[in-house]
């Protein structure tokens, strides 16, 4: 598989919604 | 002409070189979000100056060493997916666990600090969204402890500490949390966790109160008290499994958190990041995708990529290239690997908008490589991911270059071996 690794999370704000089975990027959400 | 300005700007970076190389400053700088938020933890770097695990001065990692290990807990993630799941889970009677099962530990670079027990004993633990048990050594290490900052818990000095019986359901449901079947010592279950660069713990399963913050507290929850530990963990007191697996910490506080967790990792040795469980405070530009569940690995975030662009550019890559292996997430793997096909595409347009800048060696697993030395600033494309349901993340700079020194600045991507992983 692909993996995204946390070199490229370093800049994103990433949020996992287990329940909603979805994961979110907010790429100025660290700022 | 405003919109044309804005998408050029998105279009590429300009770095200043000296802001890849900073001198780290002795002081911390502390993420505001994880001060101010419920539910919020400080998350630092391993060997960053902030962290509670290393000396006063950060030590500057070995590069090489860390990209070896990044590689070894990729080669054990891919050898998980590939497994088939009838030869999964074997009755292990003893501790010598069988070294291909398991996800090697990696580099793991992020920390953060829990209370367990009462009273509460203060220990950092690794976050890792690719794998489910939580687990800190416990004395009286019946079989062996690596040396770790914090004094070892201690279960007998904890009011809230209980073993897990054998025939419980939790023990049970080791197997898709650990790859292994718990096993019975005097109707104690017993875990066993290996991680493939002969990292392992094996332990008691038990009941204990986690302290997160002083307003979230939480009794009974399940983690293994390691007895027998060793491996690459020098320094931390163990692992908080945040996979989707139903013993991961996410899952044992869902009536609270709702399995929603976010975190931003720390954008350098020297500030700290956060880890936020619960929807409190997330970003209103958050875009979402899809979690698709990898058949072979349950307990992944697994993520469907369907394009790359630079330079605002899409690559010409057939979707299939990215749907027949599938995609995941996770905060243990540091460098982004993808199938060999979008890799060489993605190599070939950015070497094409950095003609300007001579090539030099490749460095492990990074082959695509530039000498800066002699520049004081560099401009390099934008790189955006398309996911499925539209979202398109643009990547900050940091997410780009991998620095290694000015003479050796390489692109932070790597491909697979081969198309199916």
């Amino acid at each position: 598989a692909a993996i995204f690794g946390n070199v490229q999370q370093q800049t994103l704000e990433v949020v996992y919604d287990g329940a909603g089975g979805r994961v979110g990027f907010a790429p100025n959400g660290c700022s | 002409a405003h919109e044309e300005k804005e998408r050029r700007e998105i279009d590429s970076h300009t770095i200043q070189l000296s802001s890849l190389f900073p001198s780290s400053p002795s002081s911390c700088v502390l993420s505001s979000r994880a001060s101010s938020t419920k539910s919020s933890l400080h998350v630092t770097h391993r060997h960053g100056t902030c962290s509670r695990l290393s000396s006063s001065k950060a030590t500057s990692p070995d590069h090489t060493e860390i990209l070896r290990l990044d590689q070894a807990r990729v080669n054990s993630i891919h050898s998980k997916l590939s497994k088939k799941l009838t030869d999964r889970v074997r009755q292990s009677q003893s501790t010598d666990l069988p070294a291909k099962d398991g996800s090697t530990f990696g580099t793991g670079n992020y920390v953060v600090t829990v209370g367990l027990g009462s009273p509460k004993h203060d220990l950092s633990l690794i976050f890792d969204t690719g794998s489910d048990l939580t687990w800190t050594q416990c004395q009286p290490c019946v079989r062996t402890c690596y040396s770790q900052k914090e004094p070892i818990f201690n279960p007998s000095s904890s009011s809230s500490y209980y073993n897990v019986s054998c025939s419980s359901a939790a023990c049970s449901s080791l197997s898709t949390a650990t790859g292994h079947a718990g096993s019975c010592s005097a109707s104690n279950c017993v875990y066993g966790i290996q991680y493939g660069d002969q990292s392992f713990s094996v332990g008691f399963l038990a009941k204990e109160k986690f302290t997160l913050t002083s307003s979230d507290v939480f009794d009974g929850v399940y983690f293994g008290c390691g007895e027998n530990n060793q491996g690459l963990f020098t320094g931390v007191a163990g692992l908080l499994g945040l996979g989707r697996d139903k013993l991961s910490f996410p899952s044992q506080t869902a009536s609270t958190y709702n399995k929603i967790f976010s975190y931003c990792l720390p954008s350098s040795a020297s500030s700290t990041g956060h880890l936020t469980f619960g929807s409190a405070g997330i970003s209103r530009s958050v875009k979402f995708t899809p979690i698709s569940t990898i058949t072979e690995g349950t307990s992944f975030y697994g993520l469907d990529i369907v394009g790359i662009t630079v330079d605002g550019q899409k690559l010409s890559i057939p979707p299939t290239v990215f749907s027949t292996p599938g995609a995941l997430i996770d905060s243990g793997t540091v460098i982004t690997r993808l199938p060999p096909k979008a890799y060489a595409a993605l190599r070939s347009a950015f070497k094409a908008k950095m003609s300007k800048y001579p090539s030099t060696a490749a460095v492990s697993i990074l082959d695509t490589c530039f000498d800066l030395s002699k520049f004081k600033t560099v401009t390099i494309p934008a790189v955006a991911f398309t996911f499925s349901g539209g979202a398109v993340v643009e990547l900050g700079s940091k997410g780009i270059l991998y620095p290694f020194k000015m003479s050796q600045v390489c692109l932070a991507f790597a491909g697979n071996s081969d198309d199916n992983n």
